[in-house]
């Protein structure tokens, strides 16, 4: 579902400075104020989440913003991850020997 | 199995972390790191290899569209080894002209690759007597990950869903001392302070990413489906083995 806000108020000062901050550190640039508002909804949705996770891990890892902040986690996948691999590894002998009976 | 392994201490035998950028490569960057490494340990030949060769040559041809660490190792053998880095560089997009491996010479080939069992044990023995192993897994926590060892219940990294290849080069357990939390937005949050027995992965997104181009996951409870595909190159005859051991 959409990730804009229905919260039309001011956003927090300190997300739209972080969000340049991570524009500049990483060379974003956003075709238009939409595409712009757009990113800045995923970059505030991956924060939350960051910090979600953080509270979740049984270890210690910290979570927090990197270079994928701006992407959904579905362009993430498409741009990182390769297709997911096979349930089994695909047979790599040929069958040996033939079908028929008997045959050498 | 000694209690901590780090391929990165010994001299020479990590290459530098590679970044895919926009070519869904990293099957093939994990194979190549894997032969290089293990070429480095048994030849103490400091090589650095064709991962474009790969793409252009793989017999899917899928070359940035995704493919598998099984796929880049039958590669290598149909083409009697891999080129350098130098002769044959990596572009991130398929050669027009399609594999250019006849053209150079081979600076490092392999005999056979092997999967191993999906025990995090036997892993992490073959690890320390005989070098670093590709793992394929799920990637779903590393959008967000600065630092630390994740560990993940299979809830939140489903270890069925395997989807991105990466480099093994060690593993440990750590004292952790968890500081306060960095980041403006994120609130203040501190973690115990606990040890984790973790897994040393090498990722292919730039040393700008995680702990230097580097991640940590927690060993023990097949953290986001790290044994599922344990494959490593073997690029020796399976002669009496040479005594290796990985620095601690």
């Amino acid at each position: 579902d959409s990730l804009l806000t229905k919260d039309t108020g001011p956003r927090p000062l300190e997300l739209t400075e972080v969000f340049k901050l991570f524009q500049i550190k990483y060379n974003r640039s956003y075709a238009n104020p939409a595409e712009y508002a757009h990113r800045l909804n995923i970059f505030a949705h991956n924060l939350a989440q960051a910090q979600r996770l953080q509270e979740e891990d049984l270890g210690t890892a910290e979570f927090g913003e990197t270079p994928f902040s701006d992407l959904t986690e579905e362009e993430f996948g498409q741009l990182y991850g390769h297709q997911k691999a096979p349930e089994r590894i695909p047979n790599m002998v040929k069958k040996v020997g033939s079908e028929k009976w008997g045959q050498p | 199995v000694p209690s901590t392994c780090d391929w990165r201490k010994a001299t020479n035998i990590i290459s530098s972390i590679k970044n895919q950028k926009t070519c869904k490569c990293c099957w093939a960057i994990a194979a190549a790191d894997n032969i290089e490494a293990l070429w480095r340990i048994r030849y103490h030949e400091f090589v650095e290899v064709s991962v474009q060769e790969l793409l252009d040559c793989d017999r899917c041809g899928n070359a940035c569209n995704g493919g598998f660490v099984w796929d880049a190792y039958v590669t290598v053998l149909n083409n009697s080894g891999l080129a350098s880095k130098q002769d044959y560089p990596f572009k991130g997009y398929p050669n027009p002209h399609g594999c250019l491996a006849k053209r150079y010479t081979k600076v490092a080939w392999i005999q056979d690759f092997t999967m191993l069992a999906s025990d995090e044990q036997v892993i992490a023995g073959y690890l320390a007597t005989h070098g670093p192993i590709t793992v394929t897994i799920n990637m779903k926590l590393l959008q967000g990950y600065q630092k630390g060892v994740i560990k993940a219940t299979p809830t939140t990294c489903d270890p069925q869903q395997v989807d991105h290849s990466v480099l093994l080069v060690g593993f440990g357990k750590g004292k952790e001392e968890e500081g306060m939390q960095s980041g403006t937005v994120l609130s203040q949050t501190r973690k115990p302070r606990r040890s984790v027995p973790y897994w040393i992965l090498k990722n292919s997104w730039g040393a700008e990413w995680g702990e230097n181009g580097y991640f940590r996951l927690y060993r023990g409870n097949n953290s986001c489906g790290i044994t599922k595909y344990p494959i490593t190159a073997r690029v020796d005859h399976p002669v009496k083995k040479l005594p290796i051991s990985c620095p601690p």
